[in-house]
């Protein structure tokens, strides 16, 4: 142990065991997943070379590797609590994303919530074997946050009781679904819905891409991986062209809005029904700033209690690092800060859990206050955390470029957050709108519940103060 | 005009207050700015366009509350003294370098004042020298084993130099001695020369 950093945790004032308690929710919880952890790290199907030395295919091809052995051993060891799923996972890919992160996170979650009970027995259990392996097909080569703007098509065809996908321009093919590119075979497409010559917005279809005996495209599919991009090596981010190809009725997702035999349109009762994804997603990103801030501190801090640089007094030995003011005033705030959206990432899931208890129940009245601060908390601690890792790789000098520092990898990895699941700015605008409402409301009086409330007292404190 | 609150810079539950009304400000200048627009007879889209600077800050300043007020919460459920005292003064720092960070929204609100500034800055110093005692165990409480944080700066024995060299040695070029380009182009470059 290097004597410096024996010497720093000798000084501590409390116990990090127990803070570490409340960081996983519960001593229980801690114990469980440093169980999981062992388990990863002892298992020699898990052993890694050094990613780093590695081309962007072989890195691909050693995740789709582990993925594999994944999910063997997640059926061997019976690990079936989602959260204990994802630190398994993350600790296979050392938090990583990897090529099945959308099958598992988007395609099985989308085919529980919004499809028929026919449909998830026609397409759950060959979907949980693996036998259907499936991502998300939302964004276009032209079109991202704004979904109103996609132009991927789903038009009926009553004769044979099937809808035609197609790309009608190039901006419409489909780009940057993770996974998409050379390991799945299926894929929901996100597409504007034509029936009967009127077009009914976005709906979601179940589109094979690829044979489920070769793996290779289907026709009148052209798919494959987009290139090396920021980050995100081991997932092949695609393209997916669709050349008027034909899907059964069935694969429409149908459980809220329907397209009968004859294609008649049914509305679904809410259009509020997708905001719950999007809540869900968004708070596990609060929490991904919170984990990445985290890792990005650990490394500057320790780092900075053993190295030695410079002469802060005449003829006394080179001090740590961590001893200048200035590095402390540049990492002690980001550490502050990672606490602090650690716990609103617990606040956020458990809010969101409590609010899916309503939705199921038809109680979609916190929804919308919901889905606006999930929309502003996303983007104020991203663009926080993003700004933060790199004040850290910066702290580290020479060494924080070296990819050893694992500090650069941190950095391209979680600064697509800013822009995936709802650009900042666009998220920031959204909320806004709600706090707009809210003040209206306020300003007529009306009593405001939730988070939001402080404006109704705020208003009153804010007028005129008769003299 | 609005009664100046003043707040305790020193106190979590006063900063979180100010925190709101900083928010609750900011909201009112987006609506008015958008009423304003709104007034110059443009439409309602062009009048969000014109007004979006304020209302982007209206929402930063909104969640910045938001945090701060969940940080503050969570330490009430914190009952170790050692722990409780170590969140306690990160969430002061938390809360006073967002202070020093947007001094302006809280100045042109009417929440602190031009001398209390200088309090601010001092005490953020001081909260420095505080958190150093504790920064690694800090961090420790993260628990990231090495594996995890695959970091050779950030191991948890802090021997960085030793790893980081044999790191480097595996580099693949280094697997031979001579690259072999230096046979296919700089040794017949250099024949000539």
């Amino acid at each position: 142990m290097n004597p410096d950093i024996q010497r720093e945790r000798e000084n501590a004032t409390f116990n990090t065991d127990l803070l570490t308690y409340i960081l996983d929710g519960g001593q229980e919880k801690t114990r469980r997943r440093r169980e999981i952890e062992s388990l990863v790290i002892s298992d020699a199907d898990f052993q890694q070379e050094d990613a780093n030395f590695l081309s962007r295919s072989e890195r691909y091809d050693a995740a789709v590797r582990k993925s594999a052995q994944m999910i063997l051993k997640l059926r061997e060891y019976g690990i079936s609590d989602p959260e204990e799923i994802y630190a398994y996972k993350n600790c296979v890919h050392r938090g990583r994303p990897e090529p099945l992160d959308l099958h598992l996170g988007m395609f099985l979650p989308t085919l529980l919530n919004q499809a028929t009970p026919e449909q998830q027995e026609a397409f759950f259990m060959p979907a949980w074997n693996l036998e259907i392996i499936g991502t998300y097909a939302q964004t276009e080569m032209g079109h991202g946050t704004f979904i109103r703007g996609l132009e991927t098509t789903a038009t009926y065809d009553p004769a044979t009781q099937e809808f035609v996908m197609n790309s009608p321009t190039i901006s419409s093919i489909k780009w940057w679904p993770g996974g998409l590119g050379k390991t799945s075979n299926h894929a929901i497409v996100l597409a504007q819905l034509y029936t009967k010559g009127i077009c009914h917005g976005l709906h979601a279809f179940i589109v094979p891409i690829r044979s489920m005996s070769t793996h290779e495209p289907l026709p009148g599919i052209e798919v494959g991986d987009i290139g090396p991009k920021f980050g995100f090596d081991e997932v092949d981010n695609g393209y997916l062209k669709m050349d008027n190809v034909r899907i059964p009725r069935m694969n429409m997702l149908m459980k809220y809005a329907k397209v009968e035999r004859d294609g008649t349109y049914q509305k679904p009762p809410s259009a509020k029904l997708t905001y719950g994804t999007m809540v869900f997603i968004r708070s596990m990103i609060v929490g991904e700033s919170s984990r990445a801030l985290s890792k990005a501190c650990t490394i500057a801090i320790r780092y900075s209690s053993v190295r030695h640089q410079s002469e802060l007094r005449p003829g006394e030995p080179e001090p740590q690092i961590l001893d200048y003011q200035t590095q402390q005033y540049k990492l002690f705030p980001l550490l502050a800060t990672a606490y602090a959206f650690k716990f609103v990432g617990q606040y956020m899931t458990e809010t969101y859990h409590r609010i899916t208890g309503d939705i199921n129940q038809g109680d979609f009245s916190e929804l919308p206050e919901l889905h606006a601060l999930s929309a502003g908390l996303k983007a104020f601690t991203t663009w926080v955390a993003n700004g933060g890792i790199e004040v850290c790789r910066m702290s580290c000098g020479g060494h924080g470029y070296s990819r050893c520092s694992s500090l650069p990898d941190i950095y391209v990895t979680f600064t697509p957050t800013c822009t995936y699941e709802g650009e900042n700015t666009v998220m920031m605008l959204q909320t806004a709108r709600y706090l707009v409402k809210s003040y209206r409301q306020a300003s007529t009086g009306q009593q405001l519940s939730g988070i939001v409330s402080y404006l109704n007292e705020a208003h009153q404190r804010l007028q005129a103060q008769p003299v | 005009s609005s009664r100046p609150t003043v707040v305790n810079i020193s106190d979590l539950a006063s900063l979180v207050e100010a925190y709101k009304l900083r928010a609750a400000k900011l909201v009112e200048v987006a609506a008015k700015s958008l009423q304003g627009e709104l007034q110059k007879s443009r439409s309602p889209e062009d009048a969000w366009n014109n007004s979006s600077i304020d209302l982007v800050r209206a929402s930063d300043a909104h969640c910045h509350y938001v945090v701060v007020k969940l940080f503050a919460a969570k330490l009430g459920e914190i009952s170790d003294t050692g722990v409780h005292s170590a969140l306690s003064t990160l969430a002061l720092l938390y809360a006073l370098h967002g202070v020093a960070q947007n001094s302006g929204d809280f100045l042109q609100a009417g929440l602190l004042t031009v001398p209390q500034l200088s309090s601010v800055s001092q005490r953020l110093k001081d909260i420095l020298a505080q958190v150093r005692t504790n920064a690694v165990a800090l961090v420790d409480a993260f628990d990231y084993r090495d594996e995890m944080l695959n970091s050779v700066l950030g191991r948890y024995d802090g021997n960085i130099y030793e790893h980081m060299f044999e790191w480097a040695r595996k580099s693949p070029l280094n697997r031979t001695e001579v690259h072999e380009s230096y046979h296919k182009y700089l040794k017949p470059l250099q024949s000539k020369l």
